[in-house]
């Protein structure tokens, strides 16, 4: 574990913090895109399935059970409770578009052939498209509630940070996952021109507004 | 790498 890794999982706790009370406080899930949920949901699912199996700390099972249990409440919360105020409408992006090229390089590109190993990568070329539909939803209401904006570049930063542990991994520990990192970059890289209208508008009080 | 290697990260 290092600083880096640390932050990174601290600012995803966080994202999904700040994602769950954003949908409890104000009872409405409007902004958020739902089909992104379901994409973590499943990307947690088919990632964290060595939990019973492989025991790698208390801090890893600990966040693993975290991670499933607050992306089941999200889609939960979502489509069931707070149904109503969920804009289908605005929540049209083609997640079957992702799946499937996700699924077959998954097969095509791996570390080994196994089922663990092959949903394991899956779940990270998935992970890092999953947001698409978020921000896609954003670019189509040309808007998102300050509280949204803020979730997004929390969710955004965990990845950026993670990027950083695998620069320090490889330098110190001489570690290094190619598809882990290079899922990663392609991950961080979408979030970067939300990254800069946060940064110039959001953390200056105004809205964040997408050019229409 | 020859069996399902340990996965440390989240």
């Amino acid at each position: 574990m290092n600083i880096f890794r640390l932050a990174g999982d601290l600012a995803h706790v966080f994202a999904i913090i700040i994602l769950l009370l954003k949908i409890w406080k104000t009872r409405s899930c409007a902004g958020i895109s739902g089909k992104s949920q379901i994409l973590f949901a499943l990307v947690y699912l088919t990632r964290y399935l060595d939990l019973f199996t492989t025991y790698v700390s208390l801090y890893n099972s600990v966040m693993k059970v975290l991670f499933l249990a607050s992306s089941g409440a999200t889609v939960y919360l979502m489509y069931v409770k707070f149904r109503a105020t969920y804009d289908r409408n605005h929540d049209s992006f083609r997640i079957e578009f992702l799946l499937v090229p996700c699924l077959l390089l998954s097969l095509l590109i791996n570390h080994e052939f196994t089922v663990m190993e092959v949903l394991w990568t899956f779940s990270i070329y998935l992970e890092s498209v999953a947001i698409l539909p978020q921000l896609f939803m954003v670019s189509k209401t040309g808007e998102a509630e300050s509280i949204t904006s803020h979730y997004l570049f929390a969710l955004g930063s965990y990845r950026a940070l993670y990027l950083l542990n695998w620069v320090y991994r490889y330098i110190v520990e001489s570690h290094y996952d190619l598809i882990a990192i290079f899922a990663g970059i392609v991950q961080t890289i979408l979030y970067c021109d939300f990254f800069y209208l946060y940064i110039t508008k959001v953390l200056k009080g105004k809205k964040l507004q997408l050019p229409a | 790498p020859g069996e399902y290697s340990k996965k440390d990260e989240l």
